[in-house]
């Protein structure tokens, strides 16, 4: 039953090429994603400023169209506003429970610290080892990087709340239900011979591409996040042919391979939805100047497109919320295990210092 | 992405 436990040992230079080419394809695959997503809220973005598809739906000018009930439904079923409401709430414990252990870990440096420099004062020359404070000169270091990541953070934490202050009383209306929704938005007058109209049918289809588009993206996302290949063969084999690794240039050729293809269609993607948007616009202008134009169907109008955004808005907040979790969660590993380091080199520090000053007094 | 990235704080250091 022998299994090797060094199998997966590789030299150093394959290691930190390994490193590299990871740092590489991590890039390549969150800006790709990124773009994609960035893409969705902006056709989301402008289709809820045209009120769409909510406008061609809305027949009888006084029912909830079947958009902005499914939108309703869709935070309804993800927990409305107490998911928000109790993501919120985790998040300050959170950050405080890493500010705690964060300080603390600086704490005992700072602390061993104070007393070398009152022995290396009293012993003077004869205070031979290096001073704390040289030698915790990283892990300070490290220490700051991550107070500067508590303050984006926190940064971010305020972003948040402020977007739950501003959407929340739209989210609560979508959490309503159907009654007292429909109820909450103004009438209109009916839309005139709305359903066998040529430009209605046109925003039908491109609404539709629009959607597939979307859809394309999100198969695109799940594509590239599930490739998997293995680049340590092929810098081992490099480090063995030519007594080094050009990282760079292997990366970059091995990252074309698995990914050219994607990047590609992602850029297609993107540009069949650049035009999807400006037929959609062009046709909606035709529409806009083919329907009756008053103070009742415009405030209807504009508490519809209020409620499709909060939807969107209410998806965002939940991303953010669990994205902050997520990392609150992660940080606090690192924390812990850098403030291992932090007690574990007082400890040894402390061990030497008795050791020192037991010498000092014997001679 | 609003929150610092968990990949870019994990330094993988050499025991000293």
């Amino acid at each position: 039953k022998f299994t090797d436990v060094f199998v997966k040992m590789v030299p150093l230079a394959v290691q930190q090429a390994l490193s590299a080419y990871g740092q590489r394809r991590a890039d390549l695959v969150n800006r790709l994603i990124a773009q994609m997503r960035e893409s969705t809220n902006l056709a989301n973005g402008v289709l809820a400023s045209l009120n769409l598809p909510a406008a061609i739906e809305d027949v009888s000018g006084d029912s909830i169209p079947q958009s902005i009930l499914d939108k309703s439904k869709a935070v309804i079923q993800q927990g409305g506003l107490q998911t928000i409401d109790q993501l919120m709430r985790d998040l300050p414990e959170l950050l405080q429970r890493n500010r705690e252990i964060l300080d603390e870990a600086l704490k005992v440096l700072d602390q061993e610290e104070v007393t070398d420099n009152e022995l290396k004062a009293k012993f003077k020359e004869r205070w031979k080892r290096t001073p704390s404070s040289e030698l915790y000169k990283p892990l300070r270091t490290e220490g700051g990087n991550f107070r500067t990541a508590l303050d984006r953070a926190t940064h971010a934490d305020k972003v948040v709340r402020e977007r739950y202050a501003t959407h929340s009383e739209v989210i609560a209306l979508l959490c309503k239900p159907e009654a007292e929704l429909n109820a909450a938005i103004p009438s209109g007058n009916p839309t005139k011979s709305l359903q066998g109209s040529e430009v209605v049918m046109l925003l039908k289809t491109l609404l539709a591409a629009l959607n597939e588009a979307k859809k394309e993206r999100e198969t695109f996302e799940n594509d590239i996040k599930s490739v998997q290949f293995d680049m340590s063969s092929k810098f081992l084999t490099a480090l063995a042919q030519d007594g080094a690794i050009n990282e760079e240039a292997i990366s970059v050729t091995e990252l074309d391979r698995y990914y050219g293809g994607y990047t590609e269609k992602v850029q297609q993607n993107l540009k069949k939805q650049e035009e999807l948007l400006a037929k959609i616009q062009a046709a909606h202008e035709e529409f806009s100047k083919s329907t009756q134009s008053n103070t009742d169907a415009n405030q209807r109008e504009e508490m519809l497109k209020k409620l499709a955004a909060g939807h969107d808005q209410f998806v965002e907040l939940v991303n953010n919320l669990k994205e902050g979790t997520k990392f609150y969660n992660g940080f606090t590993e690192i924390l812990l295990k850098f403030q291992t380091k932090c007690s574990d080199i007082v400890f040894a520090r402390k061990t030497e210092r008795d050791e020192l000053l037991k010498d000092l007094q014997q001679s | 992405s609003l929150y610092p990235s968990l990949e870019d704080l994990k330094v993988d250091k050499v025991i000293q």
